[in-house]
């Protein structure tokens, strides 16, 4: 564990905690993509099987289990409490476009052609495009509310910081797994232009809307 | 180190 990861995933749980008091607090889901939320939970869920085969740490079966229970969480939210809510007219994004592809490559480009071993891949190739909805869902509506776009900044960090922890952990331990850092590359390129967004509008105190 | 790879992270 180096800072970067620590930094990574306090990033994450962040995002995740910050969604969820979002909705709770507000008692509303607009502006959050459901889309998204269903991917994040394939996501969590395909890629922590291992919980019941392989102990890492305490922390990482921790963390594990929060990031299923916070995703199933925000679901129920969305879909059962508060689906009064939901944005479903501006949430359209096909996500069989991002499930299928990745289940593809899963299965084309792996380390070793096992079922947990895919089901691991498989939710890094989808982590990487899971936000598209959101952030499509943003696009149509032109703007975000201040909490989402912390939300999404919260989110888009994460992968960054596994960025440096993954080259610290080139030099420091000789270890790297190219399908992490290619997938974890694309996730973070997909965030630039909602970073820019975020440092020149929502730090400045305005709300982040897109030009018509 | 030709086992299977082990994944300790997030």
């Amino acid at each position: 564990m180096n800072i970067f990861r620590l930094l990574g995933d306090l990033s994450h749980l962040l995002a995740i905690i910050v969604l969820l008091l979002k909705i709770w607090k507000t008692r509303s889901c607009a502006g959050i993509s459901g889309k998204s939320q269903i991917l994040f939970t394939i996501v969590y869920v395909t890629r922590y099987l291992d919980l019941v085969t392989t102990y890492v740490s305490a922390y990482n079966t921790f963390m594990k289990i929060v990031f299923i229970a916070a995703s199933l969480g925000t679901l129920f939210l969305m879909y059962m409490k508060f689906r009064a809510t939901y944005d479903h007219n501006h949430d359209t994004f096909r996500i069989e476009f991002l499930i299928i592809p990745a289940t593809v490559l899963a299965l084309l480009i792996n380390h070793e052609f096992t079922v947990l071993e895919i089901l691991w891949t498989f939710s890094i190739y989808l982590e990487s495009v899971a936000i598209l909805p959101q952030l499509f869902l943003v696009s149509k509506t032109g703007e975000a509310e201040s909490i989402t776009s912390h939300y999404l900044f919260a989110l888009g960090s994460y992968r960054g910081l596994y960025l440096l922890n993954w080259v610290y952990r080139y030099y420091a331990e000789g270890h790297y797994d190219l399908i992490a850092i290619v997938a974890g590359l694309v996730q973070t390129v997909l965030y630039c232009d909602f970073f820019y967004l975020y440092i020149t509008k929502v730090l400045k105190g305005k709300k982040l809307s897109l030009p018509a | 180190d030709d086992e299977q790879s082990e994944h300790d992270e997030l």
